[in-house]
């Protein structure tokens, strides 16, 4: 799964996901990708997300919408909604992977609990930033 | 606002232990190109929508990850892609799933979304509307690739022998 999150100069903020899922999936599997709410969310309120990893579980907890949630409601920062679902909601329950996040003041959130996840993001200062394991 | 984008290739890592110098500084520059085609939008005042999308468009062009081009099997030996975009700005969203031949999936998301009134397309239904909205496709042997079939072929011997799935990461979600 690939996926992407901006936030404009404007501080419009869009999320965009793209898959192919599980290796030897079922025929006709559809996992959280297109599930809005659940792999890609957006709303300039809160956040941009975009996620990856075991798809049902991600479905099943809702992941982009609880961030959103628990921004909107129990005014946590990016960081610490994004860190929770995956580490304290998803994690428990068997669900491996991780999220990319953004709110509209430019913050960004990339929590994973998998060995590695392939991540960069880029600033104002057009500075390039990639990692894949825990460096 | 300061602008920033954020992308990720996938938590189907390959185990550090097996990851080989020149497979790791393909897949850094692979994130950098995507990191790139979508930065070139937001330094010239350009939304987060096409911003995102631009990123994603390189992904799936990249046989390195699982999207697009280099997107897994399923056990019938096709490749079935979903993808989805949603603009923060008022809430819309497209979304396609379960097809295999637009050559960027997340374009059929768009179009969903900017040219439909719905939010989810599946199938041949979500197709056919790609194929109205103009959407450039490509024959199935442009998303397959080698590393994709041997997992798909790995997969298939090991539930043909009843053996418990400990596949990695990598080998899983692609």
């Amino acid at each position: 799964t690939v996926g992407a999150v901006a936030c404009d100069h404007q501080g419009h903020l869009a999320a965009a996901t793209s898959t192919g899922g599980m290796t030897g999936k079922a025929s006709g599997r559809i996992g959280d990708t297109p599930m809005i709410g659940a792999g890609t969310w957006a709303d300039d309120a809160t956040c941009a997300v975009s996620a990856t990893g075991h798809g049902e579980l991600f479905m099943r907890y809702v992941a982009g919408h609880e961030i959103d949630a628990r921004m909107r409601w129990a005014g946590h920062t990016l960081e610490t909604a994004a860190n929770d679902v995956v580490e304290r909601l998803l994690a428990p329950v068997g669900g491996s992977g991780g999220l990319i996040a953004v709110d509209r003041a430019g913050n960004m959130a990339l929590p994973f609990n998998s060995e590695g996840m392939y991540r960069g993001y880029v600033g104002a200062d057009g500075r390039l930033h990639t990692a894949i394991y825990r460096e | 606002v300061s602008p920033m984008l954020v992308i990720h290739g996938g938590a189907g890592t390959i185990r550090r232990e097996n990851m080989t110098p020149e497979r790791e500084a393909a897949c850094h520059a692979g994130m950098r190109r995507a990191l790139s085609a979508g930065y070139a939008v937001l330094s010239r005042q350009g939304s987060a929508l096409d911003a995102v999308t631009e990123a994603v468009k390189a992904l799936e062009d990249d046989p390195l990850f699982n999207a697009g081009r280099g997107a897994v099997f399923n056990i019938d030996g096709h490749q079935e892609m979903d993808a989805a975009v949603m603009d923060g700005r008022d809430r819309r969203a497209g979304a396609v799933a379960n097809i295999c031949g637009p050559r960027h999936p997340v374009l059929a998301a768009r179009a969903v979304m900017e040219r439909s009134e719905h939010v989810l397309l599946a199938g041949d239904g979500a197709l056919r509307f790609c194929r109205d909205a103009g959407l450039e496709f490509c024959e199935p042997a442009w998303f397959a690739t080698e590393r994709r079939l041997q997992a798909l072929e790995e997969e298939r011997r090991r539930r043909s022998a009843g053996a418990p799935d400990e596949r990695d990461e990598e080998a899983r979600h692609g």
